[in-house]
């Protein structure tokens, strides 16, 4: 089972169109295995995108150098996961 | 659970717990719903479509899907609820009763069983379908790009490790293949709402070209009306409009092919949240999500039913 302990999910929003720009760079950045939640629209919509931890300095670097605006909108993905997982388990052995 | 009363509506459940609620539902309603296996997945899995029916031989119809995104878990957990809601209003709640006495409803709930599987034990985080793309290492295509409606065109990648890889061909996919079959052969489907989330919205054609859609005027109306009566509930706001104006290019969607196929109300829905939990939102808000959009969906139902075509 794929884990995700350490991977944060972070909200990027676009000041003008070379933001917009830089980030849909980092969309055919391959390497960075980077999963878009929400995708690149508009200056000033925000973009939700998944970073595994490997990524994570890199990324954000990335961000910091060229202005760019961003929040953390999950601290850690395993910790929610576990917290779903954990809600399924104890409805279900309530059910049996 | 015995029957689909003491069914858990407000908690996520496995292929195997959906697959069953979907056969006690057929069971406990014979004259009303039934179910129609489409196709299979690529992992043989069946492509379980509900089908509500009072009667007649094909009837006009409005098809619902959800789940077609195997991650957006609230779908198919709305879907599930959904699927419930009509056989317990029909017969009480007037619109839906005179919908049903003149139109067929279709409901596949899991439609990309292979993914949705796959995020219960494997992946959580899976989106795309599970078949492997041959000289590559990545495997799955995204179904919402693999439509025959500017295919291929920007708006999809042909990286097939992108999570929006369109795949080798139109309709490569049997998930995406199988409901082109039942469309075209069915042949009197007048709208048709294909369920995704996250982001609150609420989109019609098209995403594979600015071009507007020619009932745009129509479209973008029935869309206000809707997401109007979905905030009544509980205040929970959505943005419409085409999905290339709200959102970005996306070629080889669902809901262009569906329009091109003459379905005038062809809509897709981003259901909650807004960013704060993403795919991962919290079980107690699938309820409340489904009842506020069950509001939306019925304000498309009546138009469709009150404007033939």
């Amino acid at each position: 089972k794929e884990t995700f302990e350490g991977h944060q999910v972070l909200r990027i929003v676009p000041k003008d169109e070379v933001q917009l720009s830089l980030i849909k760079d980092l969309e055919d950045m391959i390497e960075f295995e980077l999963d878009f939640w929400k995708g690149v629209t508009e200056v000033a919509s925000p973009v939700d995108v998944r970073v595994p931890l490997h990524s994570l300095q890199s990324i954000k670097i990335y961000l910091e150098t060229q202005d760019i605006l961003y929040s953390i909108m999950i601290e850690d993905l395993q910790v929610m996961l576990d917290e779903e997982q954990e809600e399924i388990d104890s409805a279900a052995r309530v059910a049996e | 659970p015995r029957n689909t009363d003491n069914f858990d509506f407000s908690r996520y459940h496995t292929i195997s717990e959906i697959y069953s609620f979907q056969d006690m539902l057929v069971a406990e309603n014979p004259n009303l719903v039934s179910k129609i296996v489409i196709g299979q997945s690529y992992e043989g899995r069946p492509l379980n479509v509900l089908k509500f029916s009072t009667g007649g031989t094909n009837r006009p119809a409005i098809w619902m899907d959800t789940g077609i995104h195997s991650r957006e878990w609230v779908t198919q957990a709305s879907g599930t609820w959904f699927a419930k809601k009509i056989v317990s209003d029909y017969g009480s709640d007037p619109a839906l009763t005179a919908i049903l006495n003149k139109m067929d409803i279709f409901l596949e709930i899991v439609t990309n069983p292979d993914g949705y599987y796959f995020t219960h034990n494997s992946n959580r985080m899976w989106r795309k379908t599970r078949k492997p793309n041959p000289g590559s290492k990545c495997v799955g295509v995204d179904p919402n790009r693999n439509w025959d409606a500017g295919f291929g065109g920007p708006g999809a990648s042909s990286n097939p490790c992108s999570e929006t890889y369109h795949g080798p061909q139109a309709n490569s996919e049997p998930e995406v293949k199988s409901i082109v079959d039942f469309v075209k052969s069915h042949g009197n489907i007048k709208a048709f709402i294909s369920i995704h989330s996250y982001s609150q919205m609420l989109l019609y054609p098209y995403g594979y070209t600015r071009t507007p859609a020619k009932d745009k005027a129509e479209l973008h109306a029935l869309a206000k009306k809707a997401i109007t009566d979905l905030a009544s509930l509980y205040g929970t706001r959505y943005r419409y409009g085409s999905i290339v104006s709200t959102i970005y290019q996306a070629s080889g969607g669902t809901i262009d092919w569906t329009y091109n196929q003459g379905i005038k109300y062809s809509y897709t829905f981003e259901l909650r949240d807004t960013g704060r939990y993403g795919f991962i939102l919290p079980a107690n808000q699938i309820i409340p999500t489904a009842n506020e959009t069950w509001l939306a969906l019925m304000a498309i139902m009546d138009h469709t039913y009150k404007n033939p075509y």
